[in-house]
């Protein structure tokens, strides 16, 4: 049987809203390891990864390795009527085909259990090797999102440039163009401020603004972000999971035709 | 403008 229990309940709410809108089914995979999963878009142009490693659960069993196949839209659905506050489990036996989701209020007066039915999914799993990014940027999440959101109003994609001077980020669309750019500043007063950045190689990457946008929906998560990039790579823009995980969005960039 | 890539052409399945 697999069996997980989340004190902090809000997490796993505010994770499945992160994923919800990129992907529509996707196959979370239980193991000892922790509750992970990848997945791609529906044009394979993102993928997500997630993990959720088992010792930052308050418990956790997993008898042996697992794969529940879930409509996210179902999954953030049921999650939804948790409370914030609420102590959330995840079961489900071997054999069956639901798993239980069981909320429990912080006094224990109220106790809820939705059960969901899973899917089959016949989902490709890539193999994504380490590598060494050319620029590494850490930023406010907020900020992020903020230039992502006033971006879009400009143009439908973003140039991201790192240099010795910042990190550009950039728009172009029929009313006009917007230049933004953030630059180190690590002398904050609290390091969730902090921008930083760890530059190898100067890089300039183009990406769509939709899915960065929809990358976005982890700011909750984390006050920082982490965007990697090198030269011909997906970009990784990375949220940390209050010590127990990650929500990474690997995004393709576009090429010149 | 620009042609998107997939992320398939970057990563291979495991």
């Amino acid at each position: 049987m697999f069996e997980l229990r989340l004190v902090q309940g809000s997490l796993l709410k505010k994770v499945l809203e992160s994923i919800k809108d990129l992907v529509n089914d996707a196959n979370f995979d239980c193991s000892s390891t922790g509750f992970s999963l990848q997945a791609m878009d529906s044009s394979h142009v993102a993928l997500v990864a997630l993990l959720l490693r088992s010792e930052g659960f308050e418990h956790y069993r997993c008898d042996r390795n697992l794969t529940m196949g879930m409509n996210l839209a179902n999954m953030a659905k049921m999650l939804k009527c948790a409370g914030n506050d609420d102590i959330i489990t995840i079961k489900a036996d071997d054999g069956t085909d639901t798993v239980t989701f069981m909320f429990e209020s912080p006094s224990q007066d109220k106790i809820s259990d939705f059960e969901m039915k899973l899917m089959d999914i016949d989902s490709e799993h890539l193999g994504i090797p380490e590598a060494e990014y050319e620029a590494i940027i850490r930023m406010p999440s907020a900020e992020f999102a903020r230039i992502c959101r006033d971006l879009s109003s400009i143009g439908d994609t973003v140039v991201i440039s790192v240099t010795k001077e910042g990190v550009r980020f950039s728009a172009r669309g029929d009313i006009g163009a917007a230049n933004i750019v953030c630059r180190q500043n690590a002398t904050v007063d609290k390091p969730e401020d902090a921008t930083i950045i760890e530059m190898q190689e100067p890089v300039t990457l183009t990406f769509a603004l939709r899915y960065m946008n929809s990358f976005t929906k982890a700011t909750p998560l984390a006050e920082q972000v982490t965007i990697s990039m090198s030269s011909d790579l997906p970009v990784v823009v990375e949220y940390k999971v209050a010590g127990m995980g990650y929500i990474r969005y690997y995004l393709a960039p576009k090429i010149e035709e | 403008p620009g042609v998107q890539l997939s992320i398939t052409e970057f990563y291979r399945s495991s």
